[in-house]
């Protein structure tokens, strides 16, 4: 563990809590993309599956089931509890152009063909475009509740400092993973626009709603 | 050349 990633992983457990703490406080799923959260459970689904047959640590075990709960949690939140909130109209991103690509890029591209390992390696392809949706229906709807976009600040912030562990522990372990870095860097350009209005927010005009042009 | 990394990432 470098302080890198424990950055990274605080500040992607600081953004499912902000979801989660958005939706529950204000009742509402209105400006979530419903989609782009499948997405994220289908990832840590896919990439959790060793939870109970490869201990590493407590910490591993421990941010590996809160991140599980967090994202199902906010499945329920959005699909049942807050159903009547959840805005059909402008979560229209076609989810099939993520997931067939990945599933066929896991296949063929993957550090070993094993059933755990495409799995592991089709949670980090998804990953990377799992935001779309979101991104989409906030360019959709030509802006972001403040705190959706504290949300999406802290979700595209983890993979940003991931990529700052890869490049130490490179240096540092001689370690490195091309499919994690190559996904990581795809996942935080994607952000990229997003990050630039965010943080000239401050500056620009309507500082209140953050309006991302289309 | 896809070296792995340990699966000690989340």
């Amino acid at each position: 563990m470098n302080v890198f990633r424990l950055a990274g992983d605080i500040s992607h457990l600081l953004a499912i809590i902000i979801l989660l703490l958005k939706i529950w406080t204000s009742r509402s799923c209105a400006g979530i993309s419903g989609k782009s959260q499948v997405m994220f459970a289908i990832t840590y689904t896919a990439r959790y599956l060793d939870l109970f047959t490869n201990f590493i640590s407590l910490y591993n075990s421990t941010m590996k089931i809160i991140f599980l709960g967090a994202a199902y949690a906010t499945l329920y939140l959005i699909y049942v509890r807050f159903k009547a909130t959840y805005d059909h109209n402008h979560d229209t991103f076609r989810v099939e152009f993520l997931l067939i690509p990945t599933v066929i890029l896991s296949v063929l591209i993957n550090h070993d063909f094993s059933p755990l390992e495409i799995l592991w390696t089709f949670s980090i392809y998804l990953e990377s475009v799992a935001i779309l949706p979101q991104l989409f229906m906030v360019s959709k709807t030509g802006e972001a509740e403040s705190i959706t976009s504290h949300y999406l600040f802290a979700l595209g912030s983890y993979r940003a400092l991931y990529i700052i562990n890869w490049v130490y522990r490179y240096y540092a372990e001689g370690f490195y993973d091309l499919i994690a870095i190559v996904a990581g860097v795809v996942q935080t350009v994607l952000y990229c626009d997003f990050f630039y209005l965010y943080i000239t927010k401050g500056s620009r005009a309507n500082a209140t709603e953050m309006s991302i042009e289309a | 050349f896809l070296k792995k990394l340990n699966k000690d990432e989340l």
